[in-house]
């Protein structure tokens, strides 16, 4: 989710 | 999040209280490559580095995991560099951390998503992780063993990126989710471990203790 730039991970 | 994530998280985190506990309990940290730890609290910083950068509401787990790293990591360095220094095998730990720290940070600012500045902060912790368990590898590779504790902070450490992996086939193919860089780092990071993990299967699964042809 988010836009590509947001890493959603840890 | 789905369950390859989930293990995978919880498998880094049973490495890093396998790692305290051992340091504490033992009040020792021989065994333990100083420089490989650092390596980890330098990628936790840069990588969360948007918890200082606004105000952080822990209304999420995710925040408090990010907290809970970077907390864990410093106080990891502060017990082998401060509280039981004595004990810090600085000898045998004697791989150049600069000979992975400039090539991650040169790399991430030639192959990254987005040349701005907090993006190439990830992008250097993400290239940073992939190689960090170096310094610990060469370490045990020259005092020839590694202590049964160590072995299994290293499987659950070394587990956590292999789950990733997928965790991103996974994403991939359910949700066309696909974050390449971090992709490509994690392959790289798991090969590191694979003759760690043979060993680790062939040996400390029996109860021996994983000792390398000096």
């Amino acid at each position: 989710g988010g836009s590509l730039l947001h890493h959603d991970e840890l | 999040m789905n369950i390859f994530r989930l293990f995978g998280d919880l498998s880094h985190l049973a490495a890093i209280a396998i790692l305290l506990l051992k340091i504490w309990k033992t009040r020792s940290c021989a065994g333990v490559s100083g420089k490989t730890q650092l390596l980890f609290a330098v990628c936790f910083i840069t990588r969360y580095i948007d918890l200082f950068l606004h105000f952080v509401s822990l209304y999420n787990t995710e925040k408090v995991m990010k907290l809970i790293y970077i907390s864990a990591s410093v106080f990891t360095c502060y017990l082998i560099f401060f509280k039981f220094k004595a004990t810090y095998d600085g000898n045998h730990d004697s791989m150049r951390a600069e000979f992975l720290i400039v090539p991650a940070a040169g790399l991430a600012c030639l192959i990254n998503t987005k040349f701005d500045a907090i993006e190439i902060l990830w992008t250097f912790s993400i290239y940073l992780e992939a190689v960090a368990i170096l310094p610990q590898l060469f370490l045990i590779s020259k005092t020839g063993e590694a202590e049964t504790i160590t072995s299994h902070y290293l499987f659950a450490q070394g587990s956590y990126r292999a789950l990733y992996i997928l965790n991103w086939i996974y994403r991939y193919h359910y949700e066309s989710h696909v974050d390449t860089i971090a992709i490509v780092a994690g392959v790289v990071q798991t090969i590191l471990y694979c003759d760690f993990f043979y060993l680790y299967i062939t040996k400390v699964v029996k109860g021996q203790k994983i000792v390398l042809p000096a």
